[in-house]
């Protein structure tokens, strides 16, 4: 039996939009942990990992293993029937066919339910553990996401080159080009706007900017976002949750 | 022109 129970309904509200549109089915893997999912977009060059630890929610329990196989269109139809203060209680048997959704308004003694029909959904799981970075970037999320739009307009492709002192964003198009320069600093007084940069070596990696649109549909989530990046392998892009995180992974385009 | 690999080139199947 799961039972998980958000303060408000806001917080799931923004995690599902935060990749609906780059995935469409998704199991949702319900431990004793919290709830963790794993899914590729369709061309397959984006993952997205999710885990909602069991300190986000108000009440957590989930007495035996379960998997709930989503459609997120579907799914996302149905959160936005809940207002987003409302509580938000997931509720399924151990082996359910359907999920319901309870939206409570305590304030005003309304209640909604909703019962969305699950899915077999046959996906891979795949290993994204333990992986090796040469540099890690904090930034604050807003700003990123900023770079990503405006740059995104001259270029399919971002490159990002990291040194010691500097975060070189750059995008060359048929209209001409574009860049910015985001340098390390800390701000005592807004510490979410600091931007921290810890390199082991130098990287100038690119990116297809259509995923990096994807991504940072997560900005919402958190004021900040960690970006690791590594040679040859995979960038991963985080948003932290007050327990747990949002992460895309998403492989550099490569000159052959 | 650069090539976009897939994510499963990376990452192997638990």
């Amino acid at each position: 039996m799961l039972e998980a129970k958000f303060e408000e309904a806001s917080l799931f509200k923004k995690v599902i939009d935060s990749f609906k549109d780059c995935v469409q089915l998704v199991n949702f893997n319900c431990s004793e942990h919290g709830i963790a999912a794993q899914a590729v977009d369709d061309s397959r060059v984006l993952l997205v990992s999710l885990s909602i630890g069991t300190e986000s929610f108000q009440d957590f329990r989930c007495d035996r293993n379960v998997t709930l196989g989503a459609d997120l269109s579907s799914l996302s139809k149905i959160l936005r029937c809940g207002n987003n203060n409302d509580n938000l209680t997931l509720i399924a048997d151990d082996t359910p066919d359907s999920l319901l959704l309870l939206f409570e308004d305590t304030k005003k003694d309304r209640i909604s339910e909703y019962s969305l029909k699950l899915m077999d959904i046959d996906a891979d799981f795949l290993d994204i553990e333990g992986m090796q970075y040469d540099t890690t970037i904090t930034m604050p999320s807003a700003e990123f996401a900023k770079v990503v739009r405006d740059l995104n307009q001259l270029s399919d492709s971002l490159n990002i080159l990291v040194t010691k002192d500097t975060v070189k964003f750059v995008a060359e198009g048929d209209i001409g080009s574009g860049s910015v320069i985001v340098k390390p600093h800390t701000d005592m007084d807004k510490p979410d706007d600091s931007v921290k940069v810890e390199l082991d070596k130098p990287v100038d990696l690119t990116f297809g900017s259509k995923y990096l649109l994807d991504i940072i549909k997560g900005a919402g989530l958190s004021n900040q976002i960690t970006i690791k990046l590594s040679s040859e392998t995979p960038a991963l892009f985080e948003f932290g949750l007050q327990s747990g995180y949002l992460q895309f992974f998403l492989a550099p385009k490569f000159n052959e | 022109m650069p090539s976009q690999p897939t994510i499963s080139k990376f990452f192997k199947a638990r």
